[in-house]
């Protein structure tokens, strides 16, 4: 592991969580004005009753609204714009929705099993037209636990870096470069754990949830294959770009 | 290929 002064992990923490709140998509402020507003039960048939493609469309869209924010995020991290770029799309390629994941606990409310969806709070069975009750499901467990967690935004923050400047994804052309940053990065996550005074278990809570993480992600691909199989028109013709480039 | 991710990753921070 490289040697890294308290000084530079002080430093890393500062950098990593200012990027992270610039880039959150919501302030837990703002989330908490709109106080927890869920959806009527008019609402939710409205949603359910979209037809299939339509509500897959409206996800993949706010999908990649979030993906925008990882990306900016990504820029911030210091180290990750000296990657080769190669580099740099590999890592968001593979990570980009896994952070999504990770900082959907942010607009997660645990009490009522619902998220933060196109304007209101959604419990799953608003997405139920999509057809992937068992993915939906596993997502909302996964934004459960991670709550269960109570992680700070600086917790969160370096957490998702960590994710994100994963070493060991296929195709790194300089993963040695890589795997110097996120050993840093880890430093700087056990070093804020520790002075939150957080008990031993929490890393290895965290190391559990990137093998979660990976999970879902894969099972996402699995959902979009089949659905392109049966509407490769509605995918190339409605979907965003920026969607489509990274799980087409 | 990857032509969006390129164009955000140029892009400068705001």
């Amino acid at each position: 592991p490289p040697t890294v002064s308290m000084a530079e992990l002080d430093h890393l923490v500062q950098i990593i969580s200012k990027s992270h709140l610039e880039t959150c998509q919501y302030l837990r402020e703002e989330l908490q004005q709109m106080s927890w507003q869920n959806f009527l039960q008019d609402e939710v048939e409205r949603y359910q009753s979209k037809p299939r493609e339509v509500m897959w469309q409206l996800c993949a869209v706010k999908i990649t609204e979030a993906i925008q924010y990882v990306v900016e995020f990504a820029k911030r991290i210091d180290g990750f714009m000296d990657l080769c770029q190669n580099d740099q799309i590999v890592l968001l390629k593979a990570g980009s929705l896994e952070v999504v994941f990770v900082r959907m606990c942010r607009v997660f409310d645990s009490q009522n099993n619902t998220v933060y969806f196109d304007g209101k709070f959604a419990g799953p069975d608003v997405f139920k037209a999509l057809g992937c009750d068992d993915l939906i499901t596993s997502v909302f467990d996964f934004a459960k636990s991670m709550c269960s967690l109570h992680l700070t935004e600086d917790e969160l923050a370096l957490f998702s870096a960590f994710v994100l400047l994963s070493a060991d994804r296929s195709w790194l052309q300089e993963k040695l470069q890589v795997e110097k940053l996120q050993q840093k990065i880890q430093l700087a996550l056990q070093h804020v754990l520790q002075k939150n005074q957080r008990e031993d278990g929490v890393l290895n809570k965290l190391r559990c949830k990137v093998s979660a993480l990976r999970s879902l992600c894969s099972r996402h691909t699995e959902k979009l294959s089949a659905f392109r199989a049966i509407y490769p028109d509605i995918v190339r013709t409605h979907f965003p770009p920026l969607y489509k480039e990274l799980f087409g | 290929k990857h032509k969006i991710l390129h164009q955000l990753l140029q892009n400068s921070t705001s």
